[in-house]
């Protein structure tokens, strides 16, 4: 596909986010993924960007938004958790979800979305120990009541067993 | 020492 030479990872995410689109297009999203393996900052920059947009004001260029974050999670490997894990983008999403910041012009659904990325990552990811950290404030100050319950097919594993075809 | 430095800086939100 010679039209996407030359994309950069901000044009990725602008297709991946337009509000337009009727559903989620996988093949932005994909391809924004690609681009941040490709580049040698490409986890920073991406953090940076996605923050930007999941804290648009419009609902479904948020939650597109939050598909792409999880879809960076599950393809862009340790160097992008790495950028996820610390304070300065848990922050930005801690925002969305705070009514001290943006929390009460959010929509339920965003909300509930970033609650349970998050709790998906403390399970998954153990080892990023900031993301616990954000969790578990989100927990003392009442925002998160309950655990939310993750389907298996989301949560957040490298490499899930194949399920047998013939049982 | 840029990591150290950026592990220092990197803070929780104040709620």
């Amino acid at each position: 596909m010679a039209e996407a030479e030359g994309e950069s990872l901000e044009s990725w995410l602008n297709k991946a986010t337009n509000p337009l689109n009727r559903q989620e297009d996988w093949e932005y999203i994909i391809g924004f993924c690609d681009q941040i393996n490709k580049e040698l900052e490409g986890p920073q920059i991406a953090v940076r960007l996605l923050a930007h947009k999941i804290q648009s004001p419009q609902e479904w260029e948020a939650v597109q938004a939050l598909t792409v974050l999880e879809a960076c999670m599950k393809n862009c490997g340790r160097r992008f958790h790495n950028e996820v894990g610390k304070f300065r983008f848990l922050n930005e999403l801690i925002k969305v979800v705070s009514p001290k910041y943006l929390g009460d012009r959010v929509s339920e659904k965003v909300k509930t979305k970033i609650i349970e990325l998050l709790y998906s990552w403390t399970v998954a990811l153990p080892d990023e120990s900031k993301i616990k950290d954000a969790y578990y404030m989100l927990k003392r100050q009442g925002i998160v009541l309950s655990d939310p319950v993750i389907p298996v097919e989301r949560t957040l594993i490298p490499s899930p067993p194949p399920r047998p075809k013939n049982p | 020492l840029g990591e150290e430095s950026e592990e220092r800086d990197d803070h929780l939100l104040p709620m």
